[in-house]
């Protein structure tokens, strides 16, 4: 049973590695409290962007925190593919910069799973092939009003 | 296996049946405040059973229901596929002629995503449909629906699980949680690998 | 005592009401649930946008939480005002056109009280007097670029 | 009555001093993803003793110094005023003789205030200074200064509360709490006013 969760855990903190230096210019790597009895500790989370020391989880900023739990949620993607994949305003804590690099990554995932992503933010949408637009007239009713297609570029 | 059509019937504030295709690969979904963007997503999770009613912001099942129109019920479809590839599910769908009323319309929604004008959606191989109905002093009922047949929540959370589609898969991250995974406790966190694992 | 409470009460409903309207388009109330004696009951807010029924709080969406949440701290503002009043990036859920009458809003109660506001969005910057510019070199070291001016307009 | 200036020396990311001046109306701050925007907003919690340790993703208040640089020490002044008038509090602050050295830094923050570059920080009327101090294994220590002297967390908070500055007047709304409002309970929504009426 340990053998099992260790050899999840390796493979996930691999490709949190590889994401994690996409995302965020860093490095980052997941880590166990109790590495020789893994099922008695916990999970967590080194992250050292560029330049800086490592940073205590609680203190990152609210880009830092959401870029992280991003890449940890894609590095679990990529171990454990699923049909599709929602995501509703995660970018809203992102600056530009990092609303395009996400925008970048969401778009490669996507190449292999189906990615529905909800947002307000300009990279996103024009990072993804299509926009279904949503909108309500003065009655409250929700009226999906068709399919925005982008060129592929 | 990807995510083809979403049915939204009387669903929170979708008065009525609208039917959303999808296709492969990376869609956004925009618009203005209070437009109806995460109801689409309350409505894939209350459909596939992956929420309670207070993760989709009401205080009881029946909230969920729209409070425009006078119908005290409301049905979600989200049908399965694959792009590009023809599927033959009919051998699934029972006749109709053990089916009972809401069957039949759990039934009728199999079919018309099968022959509705969307070509992809003639390729579902998975369908599942869940109904929620006001039944006023009589309390209500939750039904689930697999491929046009009742079904249990287990066995629905068994045929997605088989896909990688569950709770502790993190398929969903809904609005304002994105920070979670950073906020929760080493222990919670090593937690959502011994699922997996 | 009750006195007190009923006296606060009404005129930060009536600051509600009128600071509703104007940043949501729609109606808005406070309401006490046990009128009778109120510090036995607790205080919920009614919201209306317009052309919609009244909403459930809780069933509101993140635009919505947050215009309503506001209106509710300018009311309180209104009522109670102090030296200086400071938001770290309140404008995160907020379409396009909210965050414009928000900045507005600010810009209108900031005629009386200093108002610092931290934000990504063009809006809120635009509508500010100026914008204190916050960076970091490689070397993990805030640094704090200077002051942008704006034309009064 | 205003901030008329605040200055950062050694906290979070501020290696070194660091003042800001600040002016009437309405001032946004901006800037990339961790350059330190809240943590200027800390500052001023840390300093008018607004929060906890943890209020300011500190897990103890020692986290709070800055960790580039080797000075076991964090100290944050914010000097409050009237813009366009001239405050005399020259007659507040006590003379050099009876102060001991952290009270003559303090003393030092309140003379640069008013003769700094900035004209309008000759008018403050109101400074308040909080330091603090790494002792290693004897522990810490985190001291108050009112206009130069040193001061208790109640004398401060009372000064402040004089002025509609206090944790329950809703001066500081932080990032990721707006819906907090909507969030709670009603009766935690009650005595929000209950605390001013
Ligand atoms: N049962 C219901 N009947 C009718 N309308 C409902 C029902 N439940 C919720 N709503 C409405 O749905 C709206 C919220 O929709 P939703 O959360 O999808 O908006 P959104 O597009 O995600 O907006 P945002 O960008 O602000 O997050 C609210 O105005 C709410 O009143
Ligand atoms: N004691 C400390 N010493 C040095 N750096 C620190 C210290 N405490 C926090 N930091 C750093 O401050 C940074 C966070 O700054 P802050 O939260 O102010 O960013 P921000 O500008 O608000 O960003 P965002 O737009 O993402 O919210 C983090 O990178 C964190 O590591
Ligand atoms: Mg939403
Ligand atoms: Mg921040």
């Amino acid at each position: 049973k340990r053998d099992h969760f260790n050899k999840a855990f390796e493979a996930i903190d691999e490709h949190f590695r590889g994401i994690f230096a996409e995302l965020s210019d860093g490095e980052g790597q997941l880590l166990l409290t109790n590495p020789l009895d893994p099922l008695s500790g916990g999970l967590t989370i080194q992250a050292k962007p560029r330049g800086k020391k490592t940073l205590r989880l609680e203190s990152m900023s609210g880009g830092e925190k959401s870029l992280t739990a991003l890449a940890f949620v894609f590095a679990f993607q990529r171990y454990l593919p699923a049909p599709f994949y929602a995501f509703d305003e995660v970018d809203m804590f992102l600056d530009g910069v990092n609303a395009e690099k996400l925008a970048a990554m969401v778009r490669k995932q996507a190449d292999n799973t189906q990615f529905i992503v909800v947002s307000l933010r300009k990279p996103m949408i024009e990072s993804s092939e299509r926009t279904i637009g949503v909108t309500q007239k003065q009655d409250g009713i929700t009226k999906v009003t068709g399919v925005l297609l982008k060129h592929a570029s | 296996m990807h995510i083809l059509q979403i049915e939204i019937d009387n669903f929170k504030s979708f008065s009525g049946k609208t039917v959303i295709p999808f296709e492969e690969g990376f869609t956004t979904i925009s618009g203005p405040n209070g437009s109806g963007k995460s109801n689409i997503i309350d409505a894939i999770l209350f459909c596939l059973g992956l929420s309670t009613s207070r993760t989709m912001r009401a205080e009881k099942l029946t909230d969920l229901i729209n409070n425009r129109s006078r119908r005290r019920e409301a049905l979600v479809t989200v049908a399965f596929g694959d792009f590009g590839v023809e599927a033959a599910p009919k051998g699934d769908l029972p006749d109709d002629a053990d089916l009972g009323d809401d069957e039949q319309a759990a039934q009728d929604a199999v079919k018309m995503v099968q022959s509705g004008p969307q070509p992809n959606t003639r390729k579902a191989k998975l369908v599942i449909s869940r109904r929620i109905k006001d039944n006023g002093q009589s309390g209500y009922t939750s039904t689930y629906y697999l491929n046009g047949r009742t079904a249990t929540l287990t066995q629905v959370h068994d045929r997605l699980a088989q896909s990688n589609i569950s709770p502790g898969c993190y398929n969903v991250l809904m609005q304002g949680d994105v920070t979670g995974i950073i906020n929760m406790s080493p222990m919670e966190r090593r937690k959502i690998i011994d699922e997996v694992a």
